[in-house]
């Protein structure tokens, strides 16, 4: 997280601190599932790396409970038992983290408290979440200043229309062709050094609901050009409801 | 003379008849039927000449050392005695009869030709058992009780509780093993209520089926030997149900009525060399042997239809009021019945109801439960309500509510009798330190 403030206990009690293939986040829903990214469990670039999900889930590291990371290494694993990508996930394409979400199954419920408390997914019909300028917060244990933070952080981030999203990436002059899919929304500044990083994948991407009082996950931190050089990109949760409850109910 | 064969029945006719007879003549019979019967004579014909006092030519007859008559003439004839139709009936079981002719007979120098007689006998039977019937007194049938007449013969019996002896007249008290089988009867003392003989030793018996039980109903009079200041010391009359001696009586006050509560009862009545009491006589009676009333052990039994008398195969059925089980020991039952046995028992004692407990109710995970009522136990109508960890968890029920009541039949069930308990769900998006934003 660049340009954030650390997080105090019970600020972020939904946020996991994953260790699969290296430090990500994830954020709890309901007692037993922890919403990701999908390229923390199979990273693109990984090459011929050919491990099974049962592997990964059997190796799994998944955090809860604290805001500092010794801390909650302290308090211990979170054993998963299965791990659900989405079947749009595509690990060998570079360029496009369409679908880049995934649930992880804990293998025993947890006990909620102050420090563990699981996130609200959004109403199907409520896109205000994602219109220009709504105020999200992300949260992370992610890099900040060039080192991997020991504590949790969290910035505030503007959600950007579409077209400003496109427009930006295509101003790029890095050459890569990076798919901004329907899947996905941007948010952040162009020039505020605000934004989330490496380190921060898979954790959520959370806004106020007034209406109702409670805090929801419309993203997921998926990718980005650099960090705080421009937007950052997130993985639109709105249009993977149906897949996440699909998976949840049929699990229960 | 000529005896006569002994047959039931005959005819004797005077010499030559139907042909006159003879002059100077003396003919004898001596008619002898088999002993029971008694000898009958009628004259079929009749014709003797007649003199004043049958002087001349007569028959005679004779029975049972009697003279039955004389008898001589015609049918019509103003001198003689003809028989006419005239039955002559023997006491015994002999008649004598005996004819005699003169030297002639002549009617003023007439022959006369007198033709004699034709008689018939029958043996009739003899009625030995009147009295009056009696040939002599030695011979007289002397039953002592009773006596039964028969063509040809008599036999004589006795009263119930006499026995007869050998001579087949005379009877002796027989009461040493008299049995009553029959669900209601009469026995008394010998010759009640006329004094009992002496020497008794007497034992009456009553056996009914099993589940009956006898009853004694002493009537009036009521009478046996007693002294003032020793119990019964000369006759006593006892009584015995199942082996088990359950009174000794004498004296003038009647027992009045015994329920035995059994079904075999023995009395002895047992009597010394003198006396002059009347005795005692029973009336028993049997009802079917009774069972003693339920009654139940705790407030919470119902037993159904509830009778006001218990006999021998009724039965009867428990239950609980809702909310308490059957319980016998620790075992529960589904059901209770009892029967009244022959001997006058229950066969199962009355089990009690012990209050329904449905346990300690399932714990909620992540959530608890309180009780709502005092005092806090598992028993029937206890309540409880389900709490989930507040503010991490939300309540999840189902359409009969957070509450729990203990219900009778053991289960803790919601206000629509459903048994399964709510869920408590996580609440989302409530941290409880949420960011708050100062500076503007």
């Amino acid at each position: 997280i660049l340009g954030g403030k650390p997080a105090k206990a019970g600020n972020f009690p939904w946020q996991a601190l994953t260790a699969i293939h290296g430090r990500g986040g994830g954020a709890l829903l309901g007692d037993r599932w922890i919403l990701t990214a999908a390229h923390t469990i199979l990273p693109k670039g990984a090459g011929g790396n050919n491990v099974s999900l049962e592997q990964l889930a059997e190796e799994a590291n998944v955090f809860l409970g604290h805001t500092k990371v010794e801390e909650l290494h302290k308090m211990g694993n979170h054993p998963v038992r299965r791990i659900f990508i989405h079947p749009d996930y595509d690990p060998k394409d570079d360029y496009n983290f369409n679908g880049d979400i995934a649930l992880l199954e804990l293998k025993h419920p947890v006990t909620l408290g102050p420090g563990v408390l699981p996130i609200c997914l959004p109403d199907t019909t409520n896109t205000t979440f994602y219109m220009d300028g709504h105020v999200g917060y992300v949260s992370g244990f992610g890099v900040e200043k060039n080192f991997i933070s020991n504590k949790l952080k969290y910035v505030s981030l503007p959600a950007v229309a579409r077209e400003k999203c496109q427009s930006w990436l295509d101003s790029k002059k890095r050459g890569l062709p990076m798919i901004f899919s329907e899947n996905m929304f941007c948010a952040g500044f162009l020039t505020v050094k605000r934004d989330t990083c490496q380190g921060d994948s898979g954790s959520v991407f959370t806004v106020l609901d007034t209406g109702s009082g409670r805090w929801v996950a419309t993203g997921i931190v998926s990718w980005g050009i650099g960090c705080a050089e421009g937007y950052g990109f997130y993985t639109k949760i709105l249009n993977y409801l149906d897949w996440i409850k699909g998976i949840v109910r049929e699990e229960r | 003379s000529s005896p006569v064969p002994r047959k039931l029945f005959g005819e004797i006719r005077s010499p030559g008849y139907p042909k006159p007879y003879p002059n100077n003549n003396i003919s004898i019979w001596n008619i002898h039927v088999p002993k029971g019967y008694v000898v009958k004579l009628t004259f079929k014909y009749f014709d003797l000449e007649p003199s004043e006092s049958c002087f001349y030519d007569y028959v005679k007859i004779k029975a049972d050392k009697k003279n039955l008559g004389r008898y001589c003439g015609q049918l019509g004839s103003t001198t003689g005695n003809h028989p006419g139709r005239k039955e002559f009936v023997s006491k015994g079981n002999r008649m004598h009869l005996a004819f005699h002719s003169d030297f002639s007979n002549e009617d003023n120098g007439t022959v006369i030709p007198y033709r004699g007689f034709l008689a018939y006998y029958q043996a009739v039977d003899l009625d030995e058992c009147d009295p009056n019937n009696a040939v002599e007194e030695e011979e007289r049938p002397q039953c002592q009780h009773f006596c039964h007449n028969y063509v040809g013969g008599y036999f004589c019996s006795c009263r119930t509780g006499y026995q007869l002896q050998s001579d087949h007249h005379s009877c002796k008290v027989e009461c040493s093993s008299e049995l009553f089988t029959e669900a209601s009867g009469y026995l008394s003392s010998p010759e009640y209520p006329q004094p009992y003989p002496e020497d008794l030793r007497c034992n009456y018996s009553i056996r009914l089926p099993k589940g009956l039980s006898i009853i004694l109903k002493f009537l009036e009079p009521f009478e046996i030997d007693d002294h003032q200041q020793v119990h019964c010391p000369y006759d006593q009359l006892k009584i015995q149900a199942r082996g088990r001696q359950i009174g000794e009586f004498c004296g003038t006050e009647s027992p009045g009525s015994i329920e035995t509560n059994s079904n075999e009862v023995d009395i002895l009545f047992l009597t010394d060399e003198s006396g002059f009491s009347r005795g005692w006589k029973i009336h028993y009676t049997s009802e079917k042997i009774r069972c003693p009333q339920p009654v139940p052990r705790d407030q919470f039994t119902i037993i159904r239809d509830l009778q006001p008398v218990y006999q021998f195969q009724d039965y009867f059925v428990v239950s609980c009021k809702t909310g308490y089980n059957l319980m016998e020991g620790n075992r529960k039952l589904l059901s209770f019945t009892a029967v009244c046995q022959a001997d006058g028992t229950w066969h199962q004692s009355m089990p009690r109801c012990e209050i329904v407990n449905c346990g300690s109710p399932t714990d909620l995970t992540n959530g608890a439960f309180i009780y709502v009522n005092e005092p806090a136990n598992n028993s029937y109508q206890s309540v409880i309500t389900y709490q989930c960890n507040k503010p991490y968890y939300d309540i999840v029920t189902g359409t009969g509510g957070d509450s729990f009541t203990c219900s009778s039949e053991g289960t803790w069930v919601d206000q629509d009798g459903q048994v399964r308990i709510p869920t408590c769900l996580p609440v989302c998006g409530k941290p409880v330190s949420p960011i708050t934003e100062v500076q503007r």
